[in-house]
């Protein structure tokens, strides 16, 4: 995937 | 949010936890690599920018807080209060090693050419050798007390869980993060050797880890 993305981990 | 991900956060704030009580206890930080608790401070750092431009939830938020604020006061224990502890003659592990190779690869692969993306996936890359200062200092002076060897067995088994809450996740909702993944399982490599020693050696009784 290339796409931006939420990084919802820490 | 599974079981796998909870219990991995938790291992990973025992880590942090343990080794700011152990020097703030002991007032002594002998055999912690400086180092290595530098690359985590910036990890984080670099990591959480998001803070400041989404918010995800308020667990997310109140951990990303307490993991910055618990590494910049291992960082002023270590650097500032307990200095005269500090072994600097063991901890010589050349870190522009891996902050140049690390922030190259973050600009070469990365989700988006921007600069918090770029930033975020630095905090990826350099957390999965960020923990090898500290194993060089072990393997130079041949010795660790056991409550390091606790700090390093959490600290490993974080990113573990972690392994397997992106199966999890992959399965259950088709979550897949590629660099977290691969970085994961390389930071996870780095720990297997410790792992075997810890649990050869440490959980026998010895009341201190010795190299072979």
């Amino acid at each position: 995937t290339k796409e931006p993305m939420l990084h919802d981990e820490l | 949010m599974n079981v796998f991900r909870l219990l991995g956060d938790v291992s990973h704030l025992v880590a942090i936890i343990i080794l700011f009580l152990k020097i703030f206890r002991s007032k002594s930080c002998a055999g912690i690599s400086g180092k290595s608790q530098v690359l985590f401070a910036l990890v984080f750092t670099t990591r959480y920018l998001d803070l400041f431009t989404s918010f995800i939830s308020i667990y997310n938020t109140v951990m990303k807080v307490v993991f910055l604020v618990l590494s910049y006061a291992t960082v002023y224990l270590i650097y500032l209060r307990f200095r005269s502890s500090y072994d600097s003659e063991s901890d010589t592990f050349r870190v522009e090693f891996l902050l140049v190779p690390v922030a190259g690869l973050s600009f070469l692969e990365n989700y988006d050419f921007t600069p918090i993306e770029i930033l975020w996936t630095f905090s990826i890359y350099l957390e999965s050798v960020a923990i090898l200062p500290q194993l060089f200092m072990i393997t130079k002076t041949g010795e660790a007390e056991s409550i390091t060897t606790h700090y390093l067995f959490f600290l490993g088994l974080y990113r573990a869980l972690y392994l397997a809450n992106w199966v999890w996740r992959y399965h259950t909702e088709g979550f897949f993060d590629q660099i977290a993944v691969v970085s994961g399982v390389v930071q996870t490599i780095f720990y297997c050797d410790f792992f075997y020693l810890y649990v050869t050696k440490v959980l026998k009784g010895n009341s201190k880890l010795t190299l072979p």
